[in-house]
């Protein structure tokens, strides 16, 4: 269990480094374990985006941090792929680059995972395979309509 | 493993009947504020076996069922059904699950696997041993995408317990 | 002291209860009084929008809530306006058409207010009369670039 | 009263003096993500009399200082004015007050109203003087637009108190 945890961790933060330098075009970032027991580790996440000389997580700015879970989720995901992720608006806080580094991430992770996103971002319904709209012909009466195949390919 | 479909009657805004096929690949929903989008997510949480009703934006589960709208009045019972496809290749009837939750107006609650009743306790097993470990890892609520760096430590462990 | 609480209370909820109105298209709305002692009243708010039949706000979607406090928001500013107003990314949960609305009321509260507003969202961008760029063209040192006026006239 | 400008030097990511000269009417500030936007926020907080580092993502006021860039080291001040008008009809010079708030990397504060020496106390209940009650009445974060749904009845008041 000790072993498969540490291995998990050594694993999915590799990939994170990696992730996170791709997305913000540079900086670094890592997870650190707060001990040395695999019981009672936490985790902790140091992040410094290029350019800037300091990692506190809380001064990044809004779409930064979007970013840096987006990296993280990534990092999992590409070690344990789990059989669908749910994403509810998460380009929220994303300028339209930054939901297109978002969306080439999703693709990758789609490979294995089925994945649900809700959105109100052109850029992102553009990535998706199926599109689903939700109304309110009858107000207060929620209904699906419509559904589109393969944007993308038109 | 994936959703081949998800069913609702009765939850939340969706009053009647509504069946949505779930597509493998990116599935994206949209529509304009208030229309329910958000809703669908918490069916996903709800059907699987989720007991948090605060994170479903709830007080307590009964707001599940639907309340009523304009000439429409309140539902007696909400039901989500989820269809999964168990072996990617064999798409064939055996290797399907539906799981479905009822919950009634007063409260009482059903929970069926295959149409064959279950506890809760069965159908949170039964999505654990698919590959669903916690919400945390599937489950990224509107608002809430730096909850994971707002986490303390230890409860972000969780992410690398279910990677491991 | 307590006439003066009244009063603006009821001059808020006066306008808070039409505003609703208007942004929504219906429904209805009001501020309520968790007690009749004004030292220690505390203040509810009910919300439901067309066609529902519940008022529990944290039922209400992510860009329902959004405008019920744009609705609070004016509300109160039209009693008692501050001399100036700092709204960053408020409108991150909107879809085109609530922020149209979202920018109606902010043109109004800016007769008597000075509003200063952050965005990614052109709609907003094109209701400003004086639009800022912030940019970081040295990675890490932030810069002021470019101040376009009255958009709205183009 | 309204803003006529706001200048930042060493403040968080504006390690070189900049100036901002706000108009009437809306001011809409851009950029991509992370340049900054929200440190300007941040600024125009501070240089009010903010005394919460928690509400500018910081843990302590020291985070103000510039922490240093590509071939830039660290500033060793932190230094915000804001230039407000006081009367709308006359635009002269004796109806507009400058205030600055300075720290440095050390902790050391200061604080002026037209140049001269005050405390922060001064400070605070000149905006108060002028119009600016609760905080909450007039800044906005990002991400916390709902907080006024999510503060408790007797909080929320104060709203209305501000309005009377
Ligand atoms: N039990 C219920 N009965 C009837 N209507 C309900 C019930 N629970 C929630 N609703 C309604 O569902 C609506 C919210 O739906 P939802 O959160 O899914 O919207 P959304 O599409 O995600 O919108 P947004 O884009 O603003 O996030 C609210 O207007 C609420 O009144
Ligand atoms: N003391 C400091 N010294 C140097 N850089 C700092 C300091 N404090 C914050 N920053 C930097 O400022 C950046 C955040 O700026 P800000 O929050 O204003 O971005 P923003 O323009 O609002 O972005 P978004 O659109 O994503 O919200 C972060 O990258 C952070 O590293
Ligand atoms: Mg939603
Ligand atoms: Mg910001």
């Amino acid at each position: 269990i000790t072993k498969r945890f540490f291995a998990a961790f050594k694993a999915v933060n590799k990939v994170f480094r990696q992730t996170f330098k791709r997305v913000f075009g540079g900086g670094s970032a890592r997870l650190v374990l707060t001990s040395e027991d695999p019981t009672e580790a936490g985790i902790e996440i140091e992040a410094k985006p290029p350019g800037k000389k300091h990692s506190n997580i809380n001064l990044l700015s809004g779409g930064e941090r979007t970013l840096v879970v987006i990296s993280l989720l990534y990092a999992l995901y590409s070690i344990h792929p789990a059989p669908f992720l749910v994403l509810d608006e998460i380009d929220a806080a994303l300028d339209e680059i930054n939901i297109l580094r978002f969306t080439e991430l999703l693709k990758s992770i789609s490979e294995k995972t089925q994945v649900i996103v809700i959105t109100h971002k052109k850029v992102t319904m553009e990535a998706a395979d199926v599109l689903y709209g939700v109304t309110m012909e009858i107000p207060g009466i929620s209904k699906v309509v419509g559904v589109s195949f393969a944007l993308s390919e038109v | 493993m994936h959703i081949k479909s998800l069913q609702l009657k009765g939850f939340k805004s969706f009053a009647d009947e509504t069946e949505i096929r779930f597509s493998k690949g990116i599935n994206c929903i949209v529509g304009p504020n208030g229309c329910g989008k958000s809703n669908v997510v918490d069916a996903l949480k709800w059907v699987t076996g989720d007991t948090s009703s605060r994170g479903m934006r709830a007080t307590n589960m009964k707001d599940m069922v639907f309340k009523g709208a304009m000439g429409k009045r309140a539902a007696r019972t909400s039901e989500v059904s989820i269809t999964i496809s168990r072996d990617e290749l064999l798409p064939i009837k055996e290797n399907e699950i539906t799981v479905t939750r009822r919950i009634k107006s007063n409260g009482d609650s059903e929970f069926l696997i295959n149409d064959r009743k279950v506890r809760l306790k069965d159908i949170q097993e039964l999505f654990l041993s698919i590959g669903l470990g916690h919400k945390d890892y599937v489950f990224f609520e509107q608002g809430q995408i730096d909850r994971v760096l707002r986490l303390k430590p230890e409860e972000r462990r969780v992410l690398i317990d279910d990677a491991a």
